[in-house]
């Protein structure tokens, strides 16, 4: 699976 | 990416904008706390420790130094610019923000999502950023007047956080399995604190008197 970035919020 | 937090992003990056330029323009830091602005370095500080090792947009990586960039700067126009430093208010900032710093880094050692250096300094940056705000509303109520520019500056901080709700509730309902507690309810907490300010801010805007906080 693509690497889901948990920390995309800033 | 969605318009509400792309929105939040744009208030909160006019709030540090319009703060830094106010300092850098006029020279001066009157009724500005050095307190919630050493905080804000700090939640900055502790949430981007991923800069270097997570690359997950241009847009994430350049908004990241720019807060960090503009937030460092700020405490240090204060701290150590020989004309900006004179006009801080020393007296008067004196909220104890270390009694701040201490709960939050206890609450991230006990409630977070995973026990991780990272995990805990980032959710210890939440927690901090809920409450960073509190050493500027008591200035701001102990000085009772409110010169427009930190008026503004509150407000648009106020409004970011507002719209990252509006942001979580957009993905909670569009991204399966988007749930995130901890980030609601620190968010949360943060925008209910703006929620009295608001009420003055507006009074004030709506009467076209000068903003009076009650003591």
């Amino acid at each position: 699976s693509i690497h889901e970035h948990e920390k995309d919020e800033l | 990416m969605n318009i509400f937090r792309l929105a939040g992003d744009m208030t909160h990056l006019a709030s540090v904008l319009v703060l830094l330029l106010k300092i850098h323009t006029i020279k001066s830091c009157a009724g500005v706390s050095l307190k919630t602005q050493e905080l804000y370095a700090l939640v900055f500080a502790t949430r981007y420790l991923d800069i270097v090792t997570d690359f997950i947009s241009v847009y994430n990586t350049v908004m990241k130094l720019i807060f960090l960039g503009s937030s460092f700067s700020i405490v240090w126009y204060i701290r150590h610019h020989r004309v900006v430093r004179r006009s801080y208010d020393k007296d008067q900032d004196t909220f104890r923000h270390y009694l701040l710093m201490i709960p939050c880094m206890l609450l991230a050692l006990f409630v977070h999502e995973k026990f991780t250096f990272k995990e805990v300094m980032w959710t210890f940056s939440l927690y901090l950023e809920a409450v960073a705000i509190l050493p500027q509303l008591v200035l701001l109520q102990r000085t009772r007047n409110i010169d427009n520019l930190t008026g503004q500056y509150v407000f648009l901080l106020g409004a970011y956080r507002g719209l990252y709700i509006f942001n979580w509730i957009y993905r909670y309902f569009t991204e399966p399995h988007f749930v995130h507690w901890i980030t609601w309810i620190a968010g949360v907490v943060q925008t209910l604190l703006y929620a009295d300010f608001f009420y003055y801010y507006f009074e004030s805007w709506k009467n076209n008197v000068r903003l009076q906080l009650p003591a």
